[in-house]
Order: C-alpha cells, then structure tokens, then sequence
C-alpha cells in the first residue's frame, strides 16, 4: 500500500518539481515502484518527466472533475517503475471548476484509492499556492515534504504553510504528518544559504532532512531533455543528493 | 497620470518581487513618485519594503472587498516617493471571498483609479498563479511586465501567459500592452541561459529588454534588511542592472 506524499511550498520556485521529479527516480531506481501525480497546471513535472504539454490529453483535470478513470489517465515513464498522472491544461480552470463540487477538497484523495495498492510511494507535485489543488493534495496525503530553498523570503512563508497543514489535519485528514524539510539549492560558500540551513535546523530539528540539495548546474539542465538527474547525470552532484534523499526517506520510513 | 504595470508570471520564483521592489526604488530615485502594490498573500514584496507581516493590519484584501479607503492602508517607505500598498494575511483568502463579488475583476481597477494621479508609476506585485489577484491586475494595469527566469521551465510558461494577457485584453482590458520581457537571474558563463536569453530575443525581439538582471548575491540578502538593493548595496551588479531597467522603462515610454 503506497503512502502519499505531497511536495508542497507555496513560495515560489523552491524546487518542488525539482525533488519530486529526481525523488521519484531515485526511488525507482532502488527498485521502489512510483507514482507522480502533477497537480500544477504548469505541468511542470510531466513535461520534465518527458511529455511535452501539447501531448496531454486527459490528465488530472479530468480525474479531478470525475470525467475519466484512472487508467485512461496514467503514462509510464523511461524509468522502469515510475509511472506518471499528467496534467492538462485544463488545470489552469480547476480551482474555479472545482467550487460547487461536492466533497471539493476529497477528489483527490477519492481517485487515488483506487491506485494506492500497486505503488509503493505516490508523490504529488503542488502549486506555488495553498488554494484547491493543495488542499487536495494535503488531504489525499500521509505525510507532506517541504522544499525550502536557502533564500530569506522562503523561510518567511513556512509559518503559513505549516499553519495550513495543522489546519487541514485539524479538519479534514487526521492522519496527516510532516515527512519533513529539505534544504535546497543550497551553496555552502553563501553565508545567506548556510544561516537559512543553521536556523532550519535549530527550529525544526529532526524535522529537517540532514541530506541537503546544493545548487547543481546539471539539475537545470536536465528538464531540457525530459529526463531526471539519475538518467541524465547520474554521477552529477545533483544526483548523489536525490539518491541520498531517497535513502533517507527509505530509512526513516522502517526506521527504529 | 500614473502608469499601472503588473509584474506578472505564473512560473514561481523568477524575480517578481525582486523586480518590483527593485525597479520601484531605482525610478523614484531618479525622481519618480512611486507606487508598490503588493497582491500577493506571501507579502514578500510588503517585507521586502521593510514592513514585516506581523506589523500590517489593513492591507489590500480590504481594498479588493471594500473595506476601507486607500488612504487608511497606504504606507511610506524609506525611500523618499515611493509608497506602498501592503499585503495583509487575509489575502490568502481573497480568490475565494471575491467569487461571488459583483464585477470581481475590476476590483483593483477601481480602488487604483482613486490614486493614479499622485503617481507617476504604480507597479503591482503578483502572485505566481494566473488565478483571481493576477486577472485583478491586468485588468487595472497599462502595461505587463514579464520577469523570465533564464532557466527551461521558465520558458516553457510563456506562452501560457502571453495567451492570458490576450483573453484579457480581448473581454476586460482592451488598452492592455506588452510592457516587456525582462530576463532575469542570469549568468553569462551558463550555456542554458545564454540559450534562453537567445530564444526570447528570436521569439520577442524588442519585446525584450536589453537590460538583463544577473544573478547577484547581493539581489538575494537585501530583503533580509528589509530594503531595496539601491539603498542596500548601490555600487552592486543588481543595483546597476535595475538602475539600467528604470532608465530604458523611461526612455521606451518618452520614446521616438
Ligand atoms: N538544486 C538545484 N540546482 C540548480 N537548479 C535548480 C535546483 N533545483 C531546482 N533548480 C531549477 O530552479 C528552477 C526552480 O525549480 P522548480 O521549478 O523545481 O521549483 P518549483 O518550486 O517547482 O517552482 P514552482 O513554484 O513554479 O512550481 C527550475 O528552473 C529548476 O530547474
Ligand atoms: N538576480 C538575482 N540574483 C540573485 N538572487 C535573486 C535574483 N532575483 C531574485 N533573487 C532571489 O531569488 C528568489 C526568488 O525571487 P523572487 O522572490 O523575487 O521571485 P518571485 O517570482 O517573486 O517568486 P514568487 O513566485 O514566489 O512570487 C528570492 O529569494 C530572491 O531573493
Ligand atoms: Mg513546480
Ligand atoms: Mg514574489
């Protein structure tokens, strides 16, 4: 039975697509079987993971909205085991769309029940928002995974993600927990980017990931040729920390 | 007669705010009056001014829902004509209370109409989404301007932009132009944004500015004083580019 992770950070441009792209490979390629859900009507993660947008034609919009199934929605990938639901531009309307829904902030949640047991993890890939499709992701989730990059402006928006995520545990999905924070882009010359990890640290603990994510050339390259790190670089420095993530993940998961 | 201009991508992190507050600073201290509204829930460009959250009470969300009068959310600023509308955290909100508001897209054309005359320029930070705040925008705005991050994704989103600006010019905002593309967070020893700098020019030609903003540290600690980088580090890579945007802005508006 999959647990449900949701990348989510509403600051902008943190590295969500980033480390839920490089994450999922990472894991595939220790033999895990996963799923990307992209839940950005960017769509983003789709295209990095090799589909280029004019490609899509039912995506999550249309699971969102109960016009499809599943199975009509799911692409694989080039990686063995990873497997992904696109998004379609029509996502760029689902919030709106998604307002006199019945059960708006379970449709998510609904549509994933029927695919959980064939994957070993599911990450959802969120918009640099907190509206509809975050909520969706936060409660269709177990745990959700926080991308901070090591910038000032992105510590100051963590108090209000961490607000929403006590509030739709409160209301809507008891059962939701903090996977965790993940420092990245991160330049261990920068004194910027080292106080922004120290202070992390000291406010959260354990809460933090002690695998970092430097800033890495090739990580920004590789959406250019729709791949992952793993398969585009793997001995880049990008890679090493996606697969040093996913170990950490691995291990805290049957940890003591 | 102030010109309004949305600083508007929907690509998370690729210098909206920077811009904004930066561009601001650089025009009033060649004497121009100046004014920063701040539509986006995170409040960066409200911090990034120098006002922490904690301290804002009325913000824009009470202008949009008609709460009170500008005059009552209106802030200075350190740097002599330059003012600012602050972001209050009931913004989050907004999209959802505004749904049901009569003429909900032209609530910030009009609060605007109000105070366009003591301003020369009034800029309007948005959110990295083309939801309710930033179709708010356009619709009160002259001209858009594009920060494009020189990286791939950041390409990729253009086109559904441009394809937005049009929608509203065509239904809400027929006097709507193309303010510019500025690329920003660039580093001319990296092919990838000598590549997406190249691809803009080709695509846009003069729809781009010749000022491109490099990637400087400096541009990355000023908000942490709460000021803009002119005042924070004047002699700075980041603070000579936005001087050089200011000038072209105003050259290309008294132009031939
Ligand atoms: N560690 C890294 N080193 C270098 N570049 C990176 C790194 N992580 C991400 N990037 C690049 O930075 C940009 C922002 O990352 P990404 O798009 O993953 O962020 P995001 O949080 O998903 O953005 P959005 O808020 O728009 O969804 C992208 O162009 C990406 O390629
Ligand atoms: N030219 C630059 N050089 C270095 N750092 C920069 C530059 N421009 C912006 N930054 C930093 O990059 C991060 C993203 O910039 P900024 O917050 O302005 O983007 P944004 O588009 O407003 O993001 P959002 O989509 O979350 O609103 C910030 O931490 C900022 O300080
Ligand atoms: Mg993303
Ligand atoms: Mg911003």
């Amino acid at each position: 039975m999959a647990r449900v992770v949701a990348i989510s950070n509403q600051k902008g441009g943190v590295g969500k697509t980033t480390t839920t792209i490089n994450l999922a490979a990472a894991l595939a390629a220790r033999g895990q079987r996963v799923l990307v859900v992209d839940l950005d009507p960017q769509g983003n993660a789709t295209s990095g993971l090799g589909y280029p947008r004019t490609e899509i034609g039912r995506g999550t919009y249309d699971l969102l909205l109960d016009l499809c199934d599943v199975e009509s929605v799911l692409l694989p990938t080039e990686h063995d085991g990873l497997h992904v639901l696109p998004a379609n531009r029509d996502l760029v309307g689902a919030e709106l769309d998604l307002v006199d829904v019945d059960q708006r902030e379970r449709r998510l949640r609904k549509v994933l029940g029927t695919v959980r047991e064939h994957y070993d993890h599911i990450l959802v890939d969120c918009p640099p928002s907190l509206g509809l499709l975050t909520i969706n992701a936060l409660v269709a989730s177990d745990g959700v995974l926080m991308p901070l990059q090591a910038e000032y402006y992105a510590m100051e928006g963590l108090g209000e993600l961490l607000r929403t995520i006590a509030a739709v545990r409160k209301s809507l999905n008891p059962d939701l927990q903090r996977e965790g924070i993940v420092v990245t882009m991160t330049d261990a010359r920068n004194n910027l980017c080292r106080e922004v990890e120290r202070q992390a640290r000291t406010l959260f603990g354990d809460g933090v990931f002690q695998t970092v994510i430097p800033r890495n050339v090739r990580l920004g390259e590789a959406p250019s040729h729709g791949k992952p790190i793993v398969q585009y670089d793997p001995r880049s420095m990008g890679a090493k920390a996606y697969f040093s993530l996913a170990d950490e993940l691995l291990a805290r998961r049957s940890g003591p």
